[in-house]
């Protein structure tokens, strides 16, 4: 799994 | 969105309501570390400047704004309305050993070297060291308020329960966010300490919490 971000969480 | 992530955000909010209400309510901020709160005002104030860019929900958009009007209200109570309360003394806690490092590793570790990818970052690791100088302020006084331990309590929560958000969207959908989930877990792990504290002294007593 690459890493990545997620911008919904807070 | 999971059950874990809207339990963490609302946890968060419950946390960050209590201090407000707490200190608006005593007119006090007796035993709160006016840098820790500053700090987080900079925490939010760093990750949620892309409000200016893009938009992703009105339950994303309206809980970035709730947090960081609270903060700042926050951080106005205590240095100017009720500063007369502020323990100024016991709150010494140096900000600037948090401040470099957490820089230092923004800059070094993050996913775009562009400004708001920085800051963002800088945001996340620095969120996992800001309550530092609340715990060092307890840690001094030997003591705290019943109503500081609740606030602390949901603050750490939300992030264990972040955490547990994390291992489900592993699970369910292969995502994976490194720089949020190895400060995550530091972040927790300045809790359990306290955690423990608060389930044999609070809970189970009565009153302050005040340590051996």
């Amino acid at each position: 799994v690459d890493s990545q971000k997620d911008k919904d969480e807070l | 969105m999971n059950i874990f992530r809207l339990a963490g955000d609302v946890s968060h909010l419950v946390a960050i309501i209590i201090l407000f209400l707490k200190i608006w309510k005593s007119k006090s901020c007796a035993g709160i570390s006016g840098k820790s709160q500053v700090l987080f005002a900079l925490v939010f104030t760093s990750r949620y400047l892309d409000l200016f860019t893009v938009f992703i929900s009105a339950y994303n958009t309206i809980m970035k704004l709730v947090f960081l009007v609270l903060s700042y209200a926050t951080v106005y109570l205590i240095y100017m309305r009720f500063r007369g309360s502020y323990d100024s003394e016991n709150d010494s806690f140096r900000v600037e050993f948090l401040l470099v490092p957490v820089t230092g590793l923004a800059f070094l570790e993050n996913y775009a070297f562009t400004p708001l990818e920085i800051l963002w970052t800088f945001s996340i690791f620095l969120e996992a060291v800001a309550i530092m100088p609340q715990l060092f302020m307890i840690t001094k006084t030997g003591e705290a308020e019943s109503i500081t331990t609740h606030y602390l309590f949901f603050l750490g929560l939300y992030r264990a329960l972040y955490l547990a958000n994390w291992v489900w969207r592993y699970h369910t959908e292969g995502f994976f966010d490194q720089i949020a989930v190895v400060s995550g877990v530091v972040q927790t792990i300045f809790y359990c300490d306290f955690f423990y504290l608060y389930v044999t002294r609070v809970l189970r007593g009565s009153g302050k919490m005040s340590l051996p």
